[in-house]
């Protein structure tokens, strides 16, 4: 299937997790 | 004359008021006390000053101020709505308000359409796209041969490049966004939905009084 360049960034980038700010304290 | 509600929410000095972001949001207006009571603890853990610069919000996001990553410095500059280098109080809240489940979808392809067109020229273009891409991959520590890399991006404006200008406009990220819509998939957080549920541990005074006159 192709893989499109977005695809690609959005799934490298799924270790980024904005959870982690709500768990800063 | 029926009954009528009124809604007292604590007033921030400095920022704006409560009631009026969560007309403007999907967040109550206690989810927003929760939410000040978390931006006042983030914007304090470097330079007490009120507003959250992007020492603190990657301190916040992976205990290290230091720590460099293309995708946290994208949303911070994103969140950063008025390009000061600092993220206040209203901008925090709304910029939040676009992952949560029940913001529109064109509100998520907008911040998507920002978020690849990194120069801020109303377009994304292929250098811009290439770029995160080889940025990513060095962080990931992975491989990709150069000509692999053209290739994909061949295929990618192929596909969403309708015009053939060598850059994607506004209308046409719409339109691949709709024939592609797992690309929103990273712009909504279910935990937002209830966050003073999933995170109760920053919910400290934000109960909202209610009274009837």
């Amino acid at each position: 299937k192709f893989f499109n360049a977005f695809e690609f960034i959005s799934s490298m980038s799924s270790g980024f997790d904005l959870s982690s700010l709500f768990e800063s304290k | 004359m029926g009954c009528l509600h009124s809604t007292a929410a604590r007033e921030y000095p400095g920022h704006e008021n409560p009631v009026k972001l969560a007309s403007e949001t999907a967040f109550s207006v206690s989810e927003v006390e929760a939410l000040y009571e978390l931006f006042k603890s983030i914007s304090c853990s470097v330079v007490d000053d009120g507003l959250i610069n992007k020492e603190e919000f990657q301190l916040a996001l992976f205990k290290n101020r230091k720590k460099e990553n293309l995708f946290a410095n994208r949303i911070f500059d994103l969140f950063d709505v008025k390009r000061k280098g600092v993220i206040d109080f209203g901008d925090f809240v709304r910029s939040l308000n676009v992952f949560h489940p029940n913001a529109s979808l064109e509100e998520k392809t907008d911040f998507t359409f920002r978020l690849y067109d990194m120069d801020c020229t109303g377009y994304i273009e292929r250098q811009e796209v290439k770029q995160m891409l080889i940025a990513l991959l060095c962080e990931s520590e992975m491989k990709l041969a150069d000509d692999t890399i053209e290739v994909i991006l061949d295929q990618t404006f192929e596909d969403a490049d309708v015009d053939g200008d060598g850059k994607i406009g506004k209308t046409e990220w719409s339109d691949f966004v709709i024939k592609n819509p797992s690309l929103l998939k990273i712009m909504t957080l279910p935990y937002l939905r209830d966050i003073t549920t999933t995170f109760p541990s920053f919910v400290f005074n934000s109960e909202v009084d209610e009274i009837a006159t």
